[in-house]
């Protein structure tokens, strides 16, 4: 699998490294996903790269491979930000192959990492049809988790059809940050959209949707879908590729 | 105080 743009490759496993340190990566003709849980099992990641989203693909036959994010990453920080990269597995290899070349094909650096041998669990997602949708600026919404994780550990998200209001309490006192919908929409990717059925009102552990905002990097825009007791769905798409979707279960009063 | 649930008790597993 080859990207022209390495640093895409570099944001989803920053984007992931935190909530996952090892995943199995499903390569097939179509591209490669990815599911892992957390290690608590209150957070699951999906990954979808499609193969079309990159410069050249190839996977003659389906490979399930154990990677560490953690040392992938520390892998990719070696590489330049206008490096193109290449990943290859030979067909009886133990070892994944990670190739970088530079914008001006006078460097050219490659590493192995070895597979390990992971069990994966897969959880079967079903399709919801949420009662709420709600896109925003990916940089806005890791702000709001940043200011609110001050106040407490746990941010209610209540929406209207005015807009979002995400509040925490805790021992300090308590904090509410709301969003109002963009009424004249100029720039998408700056505009707050709120598509609703029907109102919701769900409580989540503030560190986790921060440790989803590693992938905001990936798009400026991120997209929250939300039902009464429902995992809520933290989505930032990969461009031309696939997306990043982050599900994380709610927390209920006791 | 309230009670995080986990993933699994809404995603089934295969």
């Amino acid at each position: 699998a080859r990207l022209l743009h390495g640093s895409i490759f570099a944001k989803v496993i920053e984007g992931l490294r935190e909530l996952v340190n090892e995943a199995t990566w499903e390569c097939s003709g179509n591209g490669i996903t990815l599911q892992a849980m957390d290690s608590s099992h209150v957070a699951l990641v999906s990954l979808v790269m499609r193969s079309e989203g990159f410069e050249s693909y190839r996977c003659d036959r389906n490979m399930s491979l154990g990677i560490s994010l953690v040392s992938m990453s520390k892998v990719l920080k070696t590489m330049g930000k206008d490096d193109s990269l290449t990943i290859r597995v030979n067909d009886d290899s133990d070892s994944i192959i990670i190739a970088m070349e530079s914008q001006n094909q006078d460097k050219f650096a490659d590493y192995e990492l070895r597979l390990m041998d992971l069990d994966s669990e897969h959880l079967g997602i079903p399709d919801t049809d949420y009662s709420c949708a709600i896109k925003m600026p990916s940089s806005e919404f890791s702000r709001i988790c940043r200011d609110m994780s001050i106040m407490g550990d746990s941010v209610l998200i209540c929406t209207t059809k005015e807009g979002v209001k995400f509040s925490a309490k805790g021992d300090l006192g308590q904090g509410s940050i709301r969003l109002v919908q963009t009424t004249n929409i100029e720039k998408e990717e700056e505009a707050v959209i709120i598509e609703m059925k029907e109102a919701v009102a769900l409580t989540f552990a503030v560190r986790y949707l921060s440790m989803f905002c590693k992938a905001a990097p990936l798009s400026p825009q991120v997209g929250l879908s939300l039902s009464e007791d429902t995992p809520l769905m933290c989505e930032f798409k990969i461009a031309e590729m696939g997306h990043v979707r982050f599900y994380l279960a709610p927390k209920i009063e006791d | 105080m309230n009670r995080q649930l986990g993933i699994s008790t809404f995603f089934l597993t295969l």
